[in-house]
């Protein structure tokens, strides 16, 4: 575990924790694609499988069992909490996830490090991670206006992404056997949907002025 | 601590 790392898996708890915290504050998810937050469910259950066969450290059981809890918690408040549901945005999350869930998988039973069942929904989740941000992007796209915890959100998550990869460029150097090209493509891709998003970000943190993003 | 074997990134 490096520092790199470290980072990156707090990064990615904060903004877990951010979005919890907006919606158990304002019980309102407007903004937030239901759409992405299964995708992430699915491919934290997906990717987790390993929770019952493959011990590593206590911190690592104790996360993955963090981040399937909360992205169960998350997509359950969405469509079932009475006032939560009310603010959901339905008619501006309409990407057909199933087509991501689909080519992911097919991709996953070509591309993977060994044809086993764990394998083979380790490389799926792998690949579902990286796009499944694409509906939350376009939800945002779409409406424009950005709420500061939104944005504060997808910004989060995609520092956890860039500090993974520099995690990744670390490892490279200071271990001798380290490969994970499926991951590390992935994780690149994943990393690049952020770009634009950022852009803005930036901007408007300089311009100290609201997110916006360009119709 | 094996960090070699397996998926140890979350």
């Amino acid at each position: 575990m490096n520092v790199f790392r470290l980072a990156g898996d707090m990064t990615h708890l904060a903004s877990i924790l951010i979005l919890l915290l907006k919606i158990y504050a304002t019980k309102s998810c407007s903004g937030i694609s239901l759409k992405t937050q299964e995708l992430y469910a699915l491919v934290f259950l997906a990717r987790y499988l390993d929770l019952f066969t493959n011990f590593i450290s206590v911190y690592n059981t104790v996360m993955k069992l963090v981040f399937i809890g909360s992205s169960l918690a998350i997509v359950w408040c969405m469509r079932m909490h009475k006032m939560v549901k009310r603010s959901y945005n339905k008619e501006l999350d309409t990407f057909r996830h199933y087509f991501l869930i689909a080519g992911c998988f097919m991709l996953a039973l070509l591309v993977n490090e060994k044809f086993t069942f764990q394998e083979v929904l380790w490389a799926f989740s792998i690949y579902l991670e990286a796009v499944s941000m694409i509906p939350q992007l376009i939800l945002l796209q779409r409406s424009g206006n950005v709420d500061n915890l939104t944005g504060q959100y997808v910004f989060l998550l995609g520092a956890y992404r860039a500090l993974y990869i520099l995690n990744w460029i670390y490892r490279y150097f200071t271990e001798p056997h380290f490969s994970r090209w499926i991951a590390c493509v992935a994780g690149l891709v994943q990393t690049a949907l952020y770009a634009d998003f950022f852009y803005y970000y930036f901007i408007s943190w300089k311009n100290n002025a609201k997110l916006q993003l360009p119709a | 601590k094996v960090e070699s074997e397996g998926h140890d990134e979350l």
